[in-house]
């Protein structure tokens, strides 16, 4: 059913109104509303599909959660800058392997990246243009844009990565020697 | 550190005096290229007579044959760093950029912000950007097809008749969907230009790319819509952000493959899910 909507919509949008912009604005609206919506359900469904692929806890009953962030394109995503612990799960939608750099909103001043090998990441942070801050409309705290390259996501599969803020404690501890 | 130009290994780029950015290949000998915002001012008419039909929603119809400008007033800053390099240029208070180039990369990614249109001047604007090389690519230039095979292009001519263009702007401009290339035979070199959406475009010069990047407009074009293509949210004009790929290669077989993966994976870009883990160590994520 989730399905079917959403490939409703994008035939919807196959109209040539759509595609040139040479709509009513009441209309260019309801079509906002309905890719809008049919990508909220897009998500619930890749949500259960990603949760049926991984390793089931059965310590918890609790639900991986898996957010969509539809504002990435302005850097502003609410669950990359108001979490330190995070993690990212990139789903390579093609048929080849896909290497890509990543680019995430963030709000903190350092962060660790670590793959599902246990390999920590080079990041790199750069902050977001005045300019895009300045968009109106636009609520985020981020400051930063979080960079750093994912390798290798396989062909219609995914990859999954650890992002932790750095404190200004684990910072110290990560200095001190590494004893035998 | 302060420094006026990036590029890594492979191009040498900076903002000149007019706001415009410079590149030059450092690989490729000869290769320049400079990237500008410019605005063609929409014509406004009543609709009554075709020779007084206003830009709209239907019809690119600038009131001029070239396009304007912006006095630029802006700033720039880069930053460097190990995976990219970024010049952010302010052009004026609604025009603006960054410019990037990713580590292991050869393409030059161009994400510009647009708007909201200043109107207040009460001219409707239609706001382009202009990638200008030495290439010599004698009035061609090809578009892709609705993603799927390039067409060939030429300046002022149509395939199967003889055409004089009494709109010499609006008459060259084609569809992009996702591509857009000049090349030059003699030197066997070629550019192109990959967007992030469907935008029309256009090469005005030889060697030049023009592709328009946002548009606001004052009056309906009398085609149907019965309305002015002037989008506002917040009570003011739209803001547009977007994002284009520079690739430069030579005329091969095997760049043109690496241009068509290039558009793919920009295409397909992979889909993010972010899951908050605020109790749950690395380890135990493991």
């Amino acid at each position: 059913e989730k399905i079917n909507k959403f490939r409703e919509a994008m035939g919807i949008m196959q109209h040539h109104d759509a595609v040139t912009g040479t709509e009513k604005q009441h209309v260019a609206n309801d079509y906002s509303r309905i890719l809008s919506n049919s990508m909220r359900d897009g998500n619930k469904l890749s949500a259960d599909a990603l949760r049926n692929m991984m390793k089931k806890d059965e310590n918890t009953e609790k639900k991986v959660e898996f957010h969509s962030c539809l504002q990435l394109n302005i850097s502003s995503c609410e669950h990359t800058e108001n979490n330190k612990n995070f993690v990212v799960t990139l789903y390579n939608p093609g048929s080849q392997p896909l290497s890509t750099y990543v680019r995430l909103p963030v709000k903190g001043a350092s962060y660790r990246v670590k793959d599902y090998l246990g390999m920590e990441l080079v990041t790199q942070l750069v902050p977001i243009p005045a300019t895009v801050s300045k968009i109106p409309g636009r609520q985020s705290s981020a400051v930063f844009d979080l960079v750093f390259l994912a390798l290798s996501i396989p062909a219609l599969g995914y990859q999954s990565f650890y992002i932790s803020e750095k404190t200004q404690e684990s910072e110290i501890q990560s200095d001190e020697p590494v004893n035998d | 550190e302060s420094v006026s130009f990036m590029g890594g290994d492979t191009y040498d780029i900076s903002v000149d005096t007019s706001g415009r950015v410079v590149l030059q290949s450092i690989e490729k000998e000869g290769i320049r290229m400079t990237q500008s915002f410019q605005f063609y001012k929409g014509a406004a008419g009543n609709n009554m007579v075709f020779s007084n039909r206003s830009s709209g929603a239907y019809i690119f119809r600038p009131n001029v044959t070239r396009a304007v400008d912006f006095n630029y007033n802006g700033n720039v800053q880069i930053f460097k760093g190990p995976l990219v390099e970024e010049l952010h240029l302010t052009v004026n208070e609604w025009v603006s950029e960054v410019v990037r180039i990713y580590n292991g990369e050869d393409r030059i990614e161009f994400n510009w912000l647009v708007g909201p249109i200043d109107v207040n001047d009460k001219i409707g604007k239609e706001i382009i950007t202009k990638y200008t090389t030495n290439l010599e690519s004698n009035g061609q230039f090809y578009t892709d097809s609705n993603g799927r095979e390039m067409l060939k292009r030429e300046r002022n001519k149509r395939p199967t008749w003889n055409l004089h263009l009494q709109e010499p702007v609006a008459g060259n401009y084609y569809p992009v969907t996702t591509k857009i290339v000049v090349r030059d035979e003699k030197r066997k070199l070629r550019l192109a230009a990959l967007t992030d959406r469907a935008q029309g475009g256009t090469s005005l010069e030889d060697g030049e790319i023009e592709l328009m990047v946002h548009r606001r407009l004052l009056k309906d074009d009398a085609f149907g819509v019965e309305e002015a293509l002037n989008e506002t949210a917040y009570g003011i004009g739209l803001v547009s952000r977007g994002e284009h790929s520079i690739i430069f290669g030579s005329d091969s077989d095997e760049f043109r493959l690496h241009e068509k993966t290039e558009a793919t994976r920009l295409a397909l870009r992979p889909w993010v899910f972010i899951s908050p883990v605020e109790n749950i160590s690395y380890d135990e994520w493991k």
